[in-house]
């Protein structure tokens, strides 16, 4: 554990939260993507299956068993209880394509042909474009709420925290990870365009709309 | 090197 990667986490954790008090505040998901929030679903439970088997340390387990229990929640937020708050004309993105490219990715790409590093690589993979049903939403409709903007920036800079991590684990620890850093480096790198927004029209106190 | 069944990150 390192202070990029504790600040990361703490940024994820932070999205997530932010994501469930907006739509539990307003009783609304309108401008949520319920497509790129059922990817991150997908992703925490091929990831954390490892919960079972691979003890890492009370801080590790606890964050798994939060981020899986509030993705569930979150998915039973926009598809139940305020579905009908839910903008599925504009959640048009075809996500199913996004799953296919990562199964066919894990299995060429990977650094074990087991079963559970295959689940593990697809999650990283699908993980990497898992937001882009939610930024095509946005481009769609040209604006987002402030608080959607707060948890896009927040769920952004949590892999790009990851990033300086792991520079800092590979002159540290000699420890190196290519397909996590690869897919990470892709994966930030989609935000780019949200991230100019965000800083140039969100934190001076104005709405995200894009320009036309 | 690859680090399978060491996956220590969240």
């Amino acid at each position: 554990m390192n202070v990029f990667r504790l600040i990361g986490d703490m940024s994820h954790l932070a999205a997530i939260i932010i994501l469930l008090i907006k739509i539990w505040r307003s009783r609304s998901c309108s401008g949520i993507s319920g497509k790129s929030q059922l990817l991150f679903t997908a992703v925490f439970t091929c990831r954390y299956l490892d919960l079972f088997t691979n003890f890492v340390s009370i801080y590790n387990t606890t964050m798994k068993i939060f981020f899986l229990a509030s993705s569930y929640a979150t998915i039973y937020l926009i598809f139940m209880k305020f579905k009908a708050t839910y903008n599925r004309n504009h959640d048009t993105f075809r996500f199913e394509l996004l799953i296919v490219v990562s199964v066919i990715l894990a299995l060429l790409i990977n650094h074990e042909f087991s079963a559970t590093e295959i689940l593990w690589t697809f999650s990283i993979y699908l993980e990497a474009v898992a937001i882009l049903p939610q930024l095509f939403m946005i481009t769609k409709t040209g604006e987002a709420e402030s608080i959607t903007s707060h948890y896009l920036f927040a769920l952004g800079s949590y892999r790009g925290l990851y990033i300086l991590n792991w520079i800092y684990r590979y002159y540290v620890e000699g420890h190196l990870d290519w397909i996590a850093v690869l897919s990470g480096i892709v994966q930030t790198g989609l935000y780019c365009d949200f991230f100019y927004l965000y800083i140039t029209r969100v934190m001076k106190g104005k709405n995200l709309t894009l320009p036309a | 090197r690859g680090n399978k069944n060491s996956h220590d990150e969240l």
